[in-house]
């Protein structure tokens, strides 16, 4: 959804923002209330979700997301990079409305699961760029 | 950045959320890893069997190689330089295949028929695999049919025996069925461990023509020809150890240009 930002100034529709331009959240701490961009960790066990019986590997593993004025939604079809590209792409068309990603994964590191399937065969799925071990915020 | 100020939070409140809740970020996680979800039906506690032990040595490799940032072609001591030496010609491919593989399959043998002392030569072994549930997207860059050899009384241990591994092409009533070559090797007859065959090739033709799935027949043979039972040189068939017991390994890699669903 987009967010209007009224206590922006204006700007003339010829005037394009440059990349290198702050965006709103690029000072930090944040104030006016919103919370400024923080990155989290979560850990998903697979014995939490009783998994356990199928997945043999790993017991879990941690994610990490940010969460604050630059969050990124993960979603199951897309990535954070994919939000920060699409987000700096929004921006750039509307610079009065969208901020400028100011937060992105700057190192994505690989999982694989190990996991049966339901003909008793063994399967070790790989994803190289998988979770999120630092940021940008 | 305040790193791991929720940590554990999460991980506890999922105690707390209803039915349907935990149902749907289950669901999600699922999405997020690709995974099909629990097998059907319910899977029995399996006791340790050789092609999940194989496959967790594969899975540390994996993750140590992650570890050390890519590029770096770690393949752990069972894969890459089994207990045969013969083996050692497999090495060097398959670590690359290993390292750039982005889903690997265990496939376990359904079926195995024998001719074997009881019966008139040449003896052989037959194994099957049901290579049907295939990662979608995805194409096989190596399959290999593993086999364990022990030790076996009544041996030379000098002797070289050639162990050849055919595919079934075309089966004929009353007559022998058409046999592809696919890969053989020469292992001195003293020598214990497992024993990898390349079978890429028929993998591929299972792949594109499942119906075509007439499995694989091996054969044992002296340096002069002369054909031995498969047991009795000490391969070990369904009928072994849970964690010896034969398998097939195939490696995949996803398309270089994956179709993205519509969003």
């Amino acid at each position: 959804a987009l967010r209007h930002n009224t206590q922006r100034r204006k700007k003339h529709k010829n005037d394009l923002p440059h990349p290198n331009r702050p965006g709103l959240f690029d000072q930090a701490p944040v104030s006016n209330g919103r919370q400024a961009c923080k990155k989290h960790e979560l850990y998903v066990s697979f014995s939490d979700l009783g998994w356990k019986d199928w997945v043999l590997a790993p017991p879990g593993y941690s994610a990490y997301y940010c969460d604050g004025e630059c969050d990124y939604p993960l979603g199951s079809c897309m990535n954070a990079t994919n939000h920060a590209l699409i987000q700096l792409v929004v921006h750039l068309i509307k610079p009065d409305e969208v901020p400028k990603a100011c937060c992105a994964p700057t190192k994505l590191s690989p999982i694989s699961v190990l996991f049966y399937d339901d003909n008793n065969n063994v399967i070790l799925k790989k994803h190289r760029n998988m979770v999120v071990k630092t940021c940008g915020c | 950045c305040v790193c791991g100020q929720m940590e554990g939070m999460v991980h506890s409140s999922f105690r707390r959320l209803s039915g349907r809740e935990k149902k749907e970020m289950q669901k999600e996680i699922l999405s997020i890893l690709g995974l099909p979800g629990r097998p059907r039906p319910h899977p029995p506690l399996r006791p340790p069997s050789s092609a999940p032990l194989f496959m967790l040595d594969l899975y540390h490799a994996v993750s140590a190689e992650g570890d050390e940032g890519p590029g770096v072609g770690f393949i752990p001591e069972s894969v890459s330089h089994p207990a045969l030496p013969t083996l050692s010609t497999h090495a060097a491919p398959l670590g690359t295949v290993v390292s750039e593989a982005d889903t690997v399959m265990s496939f376990v043998n359904l079926v195995e028929h024998e001719r074997d002392l009881l019966q008139p030569r040449p003896y052989w072994k037959e194994f099957r695999f049901d290579l049907t549930p295939l990662p979608q997207g995805e194409t096989v860059t190596a399959a290999e049919f593993r086999i364990y050899k022990t030790l076996t009384m009544g041996q030379r241990a000098n002797r070289t025996l050639h162990i050849s591994v055919y595919e079934i092409q075309r089966e004929k009533r009353y007559r022998e069925p058409e046999l592809v070559l696919l890969d053989m090797q020469s292992v001195p007859a003293g020598q214990e461990g497992w024993l990898a065959f390349d079978v890429t090739t028929a993998s591929n033709h299972w792949l594109l023509q499942p119906r075509s799935n007439l499995g694989i027949r091996l054969y044992v043979e002296t340096e002069d020809d002369r054909s031995l039972s498969a047991g009795w040189v000490g391969l070990v068939g369904r009928r072994g150890p849970r964690s010896k017991q034969p398998f097939m390994v195939t490696f995949f890699r996803a398309s270089q240009a994956p179709c993205r669903p519509p969003r």
